[in-house]
């Protein structure tokens, strides 16, 4: 699913 | 984490680091375009808010806290040091043609209605259009040193890897970010024409030279 809960990347 | 997200890093933080290494050992910002790096650094301090609110792990953390330490130090460099260099009659972009459509664009399509969320996504689409400043000076000035080719290549790089662990993710997990992905895709393709040339001729020795 789309994550929109926390972006991971840089 | 994977490999081409990890390539995609290294190639960003290369690109800062030779810009940097470019403008201190020449003493001079003759070249690069202020513009875009103000823009660089308004999507470092709108992106990278998260430090305050979400831990993701030590190599993120230090990653975008080197990015904005390094932006940073980069605007100091051409707006303060080696002011007397910066080529300010050739970077004459509009700036605000592309801040006012990101943000109206990441009020309008973005994951959430929160202010956090809106930052991220104007930060993201921001960058995908930060570096047109920096191609119009090339484009005016009908050149480029090879360092700054060199540069430009590694930050153009970046995305274009992002891109390729973008496809990773959706296969092996599942993930993908419809925003992060379509901003991915129009950064990449703003660089495909700087690519070429790059390939056609700063790697043949020969001098970034726009046809007349």
């Amino acid at each position: 699913s789309p994550s929109h809960s926390g972006h991971d990347e840089l | 984490m994977n490999i081409f997200r990890l390539a995609g890093d290294l190639s960003h933080l290369l690109a800062i680091i030779i810009l940097l290494l470019k403008i201190w050992k020449t003493r001079s910002c003759a070249g690069i375009s202020g513009k875009s790096q103000v823009l660089f650094a308004i999507v470092y301090l709108t992106r990278y808010l998260d430090l305050f609110t979400t831990y993701i792990s030590l190599y993120n953390s230090i990653m975008k806290i080197v990015f904005i330490a390094a932006s940073g130090a980069t605007l100091y460099l051409m707006y303060v040091k080696f002011k007397a260099t910066y080529d300010h009659n050739h970077d004459s972009f509009r700036i605000e043609f592309l801040l006012i459509p990101c943000v109206i664009l990441a009020l309008i399509i973005n994951h959430d209605f929160t202010v956090m969320e809106i930052l991220w996504t104007f930060s993201i689409y921001l960058e995908s259009v930060a570096i047109l400043p920096q191609l119009f000076l090339v484009s005016k000035t009908g050149e480029a040193e090879s360092i700054t080719s060199h540069y430009l290549f590694a930050l153009g790089s970046y995305r274009a890897l992002y891109l390729l662990n973008w496809i990773y993710r959706y296969m092996a997990e599942s993930h993908y970010d419809l925003i992060a992905i379509f901003a991915g895709v129009v950064q990449t393709i703003l660089y495909c024409d700087f690519f070429y040339l790059y390939i056609t001729k700063v790697l043949k020795g020969k001098k970034l030279q726009l046809p007349a």
